[in-house]
């Protein structure tokens, strides 16, 4: 494993820890968007679906581990817990989880490395990946005033995607037959989204105030 | 093929 991957890695389960923390101890899921974590929660059960059937290393299946269980728990969080659920912006968070999931089934069935369940499960999850962040972008855009955890949370995730990005480029490298375009256009996709929400987030750290986002 | 390599990522 490579630096890039390890620190793409360890900023993604940061993000996970943030959100956790946020919501845990603060009892606060204000900005947040629960489509957003629900698409997330989709992502992780259709790409780990191999969990129990490869072993790849223990590393890999404790990760994996963690995002399931970490994905889940927030929906529950935000969906269940009594106190929790009565921060939770629902009038402001609309946007449809069937308009991203459609077009991302429809797109893995015809675009796929290879045409099986667990194959285009994966290539789902990737493509949903790619434009889950998408809610919570418009809620962010919305909601325009936005707390330090809930800005932190969105920058670490663009910092693993960007991170993911570095990786590839160093595995094609090093790597002998690692070229998988699927993966990495969904990534450069995913990754690009982000690049909006960057130029705030730095701008606000530049200079020094609260983050907030052009109506 | 899609089982090798970018398998072992997240």
């Amino acid at each position: 494993m490579n630096i890039f991957r390890l620190a793409g890695d360890m900023t993604h389960l940061m993000s996970v820890i943030v959100l956790l923390l946020k919501i845990h101890t603060i009892k606060s899921c204000a900005g947040i968007s629960l489509k957003t974590q629900e698409l997330y929660a989709l992502v992780f059960a259709t790409r780990y679906l191999d969990i129990f059937t490869d072993f790849i290393s223990l590393y890999n299946t404790i990760m994996k581990l963690i995002f399931l269980a970490s994905s889940f728990s927030i929906v529950w969080y935000m969906r269940q817990h009594k106190i929790v659920r009565r921060s939770y912006d629902k009038d402001q968070d609309t946007f449809r989880h069937l308009f991203l999931i459609l077009p991302c089934l429809l797109l893995a069935l015809f675009i796929n490395e290879k045409f099986t369940f667990k194959e285009v499960m994966w290539t789902f999850s990737l493509f949903l990946e790619a434009v889950a962040i998408l809610p919570q972008l418009v809620l962010l855009q919305r909601t325009r005033n936005i707390d330090n955890l809930t800005g932190q949370y969105v920058f670490l995730l663009g910092a693993y995607r960007a991170l993911y990005i570095l990786n590839w480029i160093y595995r094609y490298f090093t790597e002998p037959h690692y070229v998988h375009w699927i993966t990495w256009i969904s990534g450069l996709v995913q990754t690009l989204l982000y690049a909006d929400f960057f130029y705030y987030y730095f701008n606000s750290w530049k200079n020094n105030v609260k983050l907030q986002l052009p109506a | 093929s899609a089982s090798t390599g970018v398998k072992d990522e997240l």
